[in-house]
């Protein structure tokens, strides 16, 4: 994770949200 | 119905060089080319590029003949309901979706190329108030339908003969979906543009249709359409069309514009534009993208083709002295820009 001046970014943001969102 | 041959000839002005015309397709039996897509038929244990020109009552198949030179191989006759626009299937041969209706889509139905068998069938795949559908890799086809208040958002899945496997629901955001991009790279991740201009990510695989974000694209550029997508350094870029973008003087008059979204904080910036070059009148009415390049029909009649990572127009084919332009797609592979007029003639530039 870094930041950015969108905030703060992940490589592995697809894996992140899946695992977050409702199934 | 054998197209003629041309020697290249190179445009004079602005794009001199980077566009060729190569070969020129024209169906005696049609007047008006709705849409012309590319796909791959394998015949005889060889694969070749076929050029799809679809007009409002049939769809015809052109096979190469020799360089630069091309031939009618079968034309799908429809029925009632006008064909609106070819759905290619990318990395799919033999295989090919068109979407028909009126105002908007009332039925996708696929058509299937096998010579051996002289099985030119066509086949229902979904009906209903579809109102935007597109083909992904994997012989898949999403689209988006609205019954009442209710949004359905589709997955379905063509077998190699062509018959409609199970479907899958993925999750509707309130807002009715336009237009689809797969994320180039992450067959499990597709995005949407909205009706209110926000853009929608999804994971589809086979056991869930999450929604995983919905990022607003912004005020200053509304009714964008998604054309391609990838992820690159954490970030989603997505490239957009603006068909109602206003002019401005820091932007010109834009086209495209590439926008990076960082869909953990849901923020996001413009990365580039793509505006209409210089003098020449008029916006954007559609286009196609395929990797850094894209290609517009202006409202003047002219196409425009840009380099998206440079932000800059490269070519520009200007309105035919009898024919104007009316649609401009890139052929699924190798550099190649497809380019219909409004008469029915299909011009194949090298690019």
């Amino acid at each position: 994770c870094s930041e950015s001046d969108l905030g703060p970014i992940s490589l592995n943001w697809f894996e992140e949200l899946s695992a977050e969102a409702p199934p | 119905d054998v197209a003629e041959p041309l020697t290249p000839v190179p445009l004079g002005g602005l794009g001199e060089e980077s566009l060729q015309l190569v070969s020129k397709l024209k169906d005696s039996s049609s007047s008006c080319a709705v849409d012309v897509s590319t796909v791959w038929w394998e015949a005889a244990g060889s694969r070749e590029l076929c050029v799809v020109t679809a007009c409002e009552s049939s769809v015809c198949l052109w096979k190469p003949l020799a360089p630069d030179r091309w031939g009618k191989l079968y034309t799908w006759q429809l029925g009632d309901i006008p064909v609106i626009q070819i759905v290619p299937l990318p990395d799919t041969h033999n295989l090919v979706c068109i979407a028909l209706g009126d105002l908007e889509i009332g039925e996708i139905r696929w058509l299937l190329l096998y010579s051996e068998s002289d099985s030119f069938k066509q086949s229902l795949l979904k009906a209903g108030n579809i109102k935007a559908a597109l083909g992904l890799k994997g012989r898949r086809v999403v689209n988006s339908s609205r019954t009442g208040q209710e949004q359905q958002v589709e997955m379905l899945s063509l077998s190699e003969l062509g018959r409609s496997r199970d479907g899958q629901t993925l999750m509707p955001p309130e807002e009715t979906v336009l237009a689809f991009a797969e994320v180039e790279g992450m067959r499990e991740a597709l995005v949407g543009t909205t009706a209110v201009n926000s853009i929608v990510v999804w994971s589809v695989n086979l056991k869930t249709g999450q929604l995983l974000r919905k990022m607003h694209v912004g005020y200053s550029y509304p009714a964008s359409v998604c054309h391609r997508a990838y992820s690159d350094s954490g970030l989603l870029f997505v490239v957009l069309s603006h068909p109602h973008a206003k002019e401005s003087e820091s932007c010109g008059n834009p086209a495209f514009r590439v926008v990076a979204f960082n869909p953990k904080t849901a923020q996001s910036r413009g990365v580039m534009f793509s505006s209409l070059p210089p003098g020449q009148a008029g916006r954007y009415l559609e286009g196609d993208v395929r990797d850094a390049s894209a290609a517009a029909v202006l409202t003047s009649g002219a196409i425009a083709v840009w380099d998206l990572l440079l932000g800059q127009c490269t070519a520009l084919l200007p309105p035919g002295p009898q024919s104007s332009w009316a649609l401009a797609r890139w052929a699924t592979t190798g550099a190649c820009l497809l380019a219909g007029q409004r008469d029915g003639t299909v011009c194949l530039y090298r690019y």
